[in-house]
Parts: C-alpha cells; sequence; structure tokens
C-alpha cells in the first residue's frame, strides 16, 4: 500500500515546496514510483514542476469536493517516469468554505487514500502555510509527516504548536500517524543562530524520546539543506533542481536527503 | 486621524513581521505616534516585541469578537515612547470559525478603527500568511497596503492573486484603499534572480501606471532590505533591530527605508 507523507509547517516560507519537489524528483529517480499532491492554493508545487495550474481537468480540489480518483487526479510528470503529480488551482482556497457544512470535512482525503489500490510507493502531500482544513485533511490522511525547518527563532517557536496539532489529530481522526522526521532547509552554515537553533531542537526532541507522544521517534536528518540561490532560481523554470543544476549544492543535498530518507522509508 | 496601513503577502516567509516590527519601531522612534497590531495567529509580531501571547487582557483577538475598543487593546513597547502593540494570541485562529455566521464578518476590524479619535499617526498591521478572514479584516480597514516581497520566483508569482484581493476590496468593502508599495526583503545583492525579479515587478507595475487600478501609483521602495543574519537573530530576544544591533546592516537598511516611508507619506 501506498505510504501517504504530510509535509508540514504553518510557518511560511521555511521550505516545504522545495523539499516536496526536489525529495519527490530523487525518490522517483532511484526508481520508487512516488506521487506528489499539490495542497496550497497558491499552486506552487504545480508551478515548480512546470504544470500550468487549473489546466488539467483533475486536481486536488476535484479530489476534495467531488468524485474524482486520487489516480484520475494524477499526471505523470514530464522527464521523470516514476513521479506524478496531483495539480491543483486557486479554487482550492475555496474548498474550506465548500466543505464547511459537511460532518466529514477533515476526512475527504483520508477516504481518497486509505484502502485504494494506488499505484505509487509515496504520496508526498505539501501544504500551505496554516493549521486550516487543508492541512487537517493532509494529517487526516497521512502515516508519516515530515516538517522543513529553517533553523531561525521564528521558525522553531512555531514548532510547539504544530506538534500538538498532531497529537490531537492522534487521538481523533488518525491514530497511527507520527512524526518520521525534521529537515533543516535554508540552513547557513556557520551562523550561531542556526547552531543554537539546532541545539534546542535536539534537546527538545530528546526529552519526548521515551514517551508514546506522534514525535517520540522523530529523527532530524543529519543531512541539511544549505542556502542555495539555485534552489530559488529553478522553479521560474519549472524544473525541480535535479534538472536545473545537477551539480549545484542544492542537489547536492537534497540527493544526500534522499539517501537518508529511504534508509529510514525503505525501499521496495 | 489614524493612517492605517496593511502589511500583507499571502506567500509565506517573505518579511512581513520583519518589516512591522523594525519599520513600526523605527517610525516611532522618530517622534510619530505609532502603533503596530499582531493578526496572525502564530503571534510573532507580538513575540518580536518583547511580548508573552495570551498575558495581555485585551488583544487584536478581542479586538474582532468582543466590544474591546483599540486603545484599550493596545499596550505601550518598553523602550520606544511612542510605539503601541495591539498583541495576539493563538485563540486568534478560531475567530474564523466564531465570525463565519457574522454578516459583517469582513468589517469588524474596519468598525472599530474608522471615525475613532486614535493617539496615533500610523497604524500597522502584521498579517498571516493566507488571504483568509484576518487578512480581508485588514485589507477592510486600512488605507493603505505595504508589500513585502522576496525577490524570488515563488514570492512573486502570487502578487497577481494578492492586487486582485485587494481590488475586489475597492470594488466592495473599502472604496478608496491603495497600494501604497512595495518593500524588497531578504535581497541577495549581486544575484541574477533577485535583478530579474526586480526588472520583471517594474515592468508590471509600468503597464499600470495611468490607470485607475489600486496599484496604479505604487512605488518600489528604493531602499531594499537585505539578506542579514541579525534580523534573524533578534527576535530571538525580543527586540527589534535597533535595539538589538543598531549598526548592523538590518539597522541601516530599515533605518533609511523609514526615512522613505515618511517622504512618502509625510510627517505631523
Ligand atoms: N535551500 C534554499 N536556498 C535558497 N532558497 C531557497 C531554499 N529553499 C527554498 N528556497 C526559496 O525560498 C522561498 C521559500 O521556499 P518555499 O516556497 O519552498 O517555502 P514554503 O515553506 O513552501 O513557503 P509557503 O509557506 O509560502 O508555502 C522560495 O522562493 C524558494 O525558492
Ligand atoms: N532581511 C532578512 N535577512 C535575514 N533574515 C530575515 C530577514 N527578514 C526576515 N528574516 C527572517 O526570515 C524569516 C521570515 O521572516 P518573517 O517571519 O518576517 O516573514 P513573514 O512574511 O512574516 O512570515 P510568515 O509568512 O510566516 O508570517 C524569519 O525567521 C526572520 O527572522
Ligand atoms: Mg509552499
Ligand atoms: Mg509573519
Amino acid at each position: 500500500p501506498v505510504r501517504t507523507i504530510a509535509v508540514i509547517n504553518q510557518k511560511g516560507g521555511v521550505g516545504k515546496t522545495t523539499t516536496v519537489a526536489n525529495l519527490g524528483w530523487q525518490i522517483a529517480g532511484l526508481g520508487q514510483p512516488t506521487c506528489v499532491m499539490d495542497l496550497d492554493p497558491q499552486s506552487h508545487l504545480t508551478l515548480h514542476l512546470g504544470v500550468e495550474p487549473g489546466v488539467n481537468p483533475h486536481d486536488s480540489y476535484e479530489l476534495l469536493v467531488t468524485e474524482t480518483t486520487a489516480s484520475q487526479a494524477a499526471l505523470q510528470v514530464a522527464g521523470n517516469e516514476n513521479l506524478w503529480l496531483i495539480p491543483t488551482r486557486i479554487d482550492l482556497a475555496a474548498a474550506e468554505t465548500e466543505l464547511s457544512d459537511h460532518e466529514d470535512r477533515h476526512l475527504k482525503l483520508r477516504r481518497k487514500i486509505a484502502g485504494q489500490n494506488l499505484p505509487w510507493r509515496f504520496l508526498m502531500i505539501d501544504c500551505p502555510p496554516s493549521l486550516s482544513l487543508l492541512t487537517l485533511n493532509a494529517l487526516g490522511a497521512a502515516d508519516d509527516v515530515l516538517i522543513p525547518l529553517q533553523p531561525h527563532f521564528l521558525a522553531l517557536h512555531g514548532l510547539g504548536k504544530l506538534l500538538n496539532t498532531i497529537l490531537m489529530v492522534r487521538q481523533g481522526i488518525n491514530p497511527t500517524i507520527r512524526v518520521a522526521g525534521i529537515i533543516l532547509c535554508m540552513y547557513e552554515t556557520g551562523t550561531k543562530l542556526a547552531a543554537e537553533v539546532v541545539a534546542d531542537l535536539h534537546e527538545f526532541l530528546q526529552a519526548s524520546r521515551n514517551s508514546d507522544l506522534p514525535w517520540a521517534q522523530a529523527k532530524v536528518f543529519g543531512q541539511v539543506i544549505r542556502r542555495n540561490i539555485k534552489l530559488a532560481e529553478c522553479p521560474g523554470h519549472g524544473q525541480s533542481i535535479f534538472q536545473y543544476d545537477p551539480h549545484s549544492a542544492g542537489a547536492q543535498d537534497y540527493s544526500a536527503l534522499t539517501g537518508q530518507f529511504l534508509e529510514l522509508f525503505g525501499t521496495e
């Protein structure tokens, strides 16, 4: 069965979309059939992979509000035969209002994924910068959560709230969800701030190692993603970093991260 | 009467909070009584100015959902006699649901500001990274909009949607709103990407110069805010950049920006 991974952080601009685009690309590139899903009305993952929002007849908006299935909503990404994308469009912003009087509004996505015979090994969901209905749908459907984190004070501050939300989801609609890992993004090597924040993070996780909290087993990936302007250039060309500049520091970092990801999750 | 300025960009992590904290601090520091308001449940502006979210009896959540007035919700910021803060707390995230069946839910903030005899020259509102009810309340109450923009492709892409939302607000609840300016944040000097994005931005604005669109007069501030790690360190100390490291590039940039802001808005 597909392993569903929600990539979440309500703090804005910490590298969620960049991580789903590049990690997803490389996991597929190593032969693991992978689908990435855009669940942010900004449609940045869709753009990042070179697809025009609103053009595909089916997408994640349809997945939530109509009978469209995940397989129907997925399109194969040019240049990577093991990669699929469920794109989105700006209309997704209306889903929250349109579903507001549905009792099961938090479970729409879970119903479209759980128990379905989907042709992918991994399904990775890019979420918007909020803890709204769209993000709760991703948490309801996910087996695991990956948290991209910029090693800054404001970004670390919100982590507690995010983890509490995941705990609530575990006590409610999704009793098996767990936090698989934290990915340090936009890392500025040599800054005191990054070192302090990372130390704080390890101390925080250490304190809950032997608990049954959803983040008790969370791993801070050893490979950090360094700040690298090429990672900000490639979305403008509709390409992953591996297509745009395979020898850049950004490509090296995401390639090494992919190796650590597959060690953690295993391959088939 | 107070001049109300909404600082908005639904793209996450582009420098909204950092700009309200530091620009607000310096405008007040030059003698113009200023209030900054935290309208993001993350409460990052509140933290940035050294205040604990949820401690103050009145805040922006109360302002929206109770009879609390703006003056009651404001507290004076230690160390800057002309600066006030309307803090917030995480409960603000619930305001959207709590107000969902109020006909006038978009006008709550406007009613608390318009026509009130407030003791400030400027009121500057920090918004969350979305175009939800909280942001629409800020747009409903604002005379002007300032748009912090990181010169990256993904950040520029969302500008069109933001401007269209402002146009809708102008055609509906706030007929005089205008876009006063765009502030380039986290600017990485010497990168091709920044130069390209800035060129695109100028071209886009040039095309609507003689129209009656809300952004026809929008100015791209000549002073950019360069990427500078001190700006990411100071929130962790609950200080503006001017308290934390007044000689840093970050303090120089925000100081020069303040001069250009007051040229545009005038002083009293
Ligand atoms: N390691 C990096 N080095 C340099 N730039 C980066 C890096 N990772 C991401 N970026 C750029 O920084 C910006 C923010 O990244 P991204 O959009 O992936 O974050 P996000 O968390 O998805 O944002 P949002 O909260 O708006 O969804 C983008 O312009 C992206 O191109
Ligand atoms: N010029 C700069 N140089 C370096 N770091 C910066 C700069 N401006 C802001 N930062 C840091 O970058 C991160 C994002 O900035 P900030 O939180 O102000 O953006 P935002 O738009 O308010 O984000 P959100 O969308 O989550 O509200 C923060 O950690 C902040 O400390
Ligand atoms: Mg994103
Ligand atoms: Mg902010």
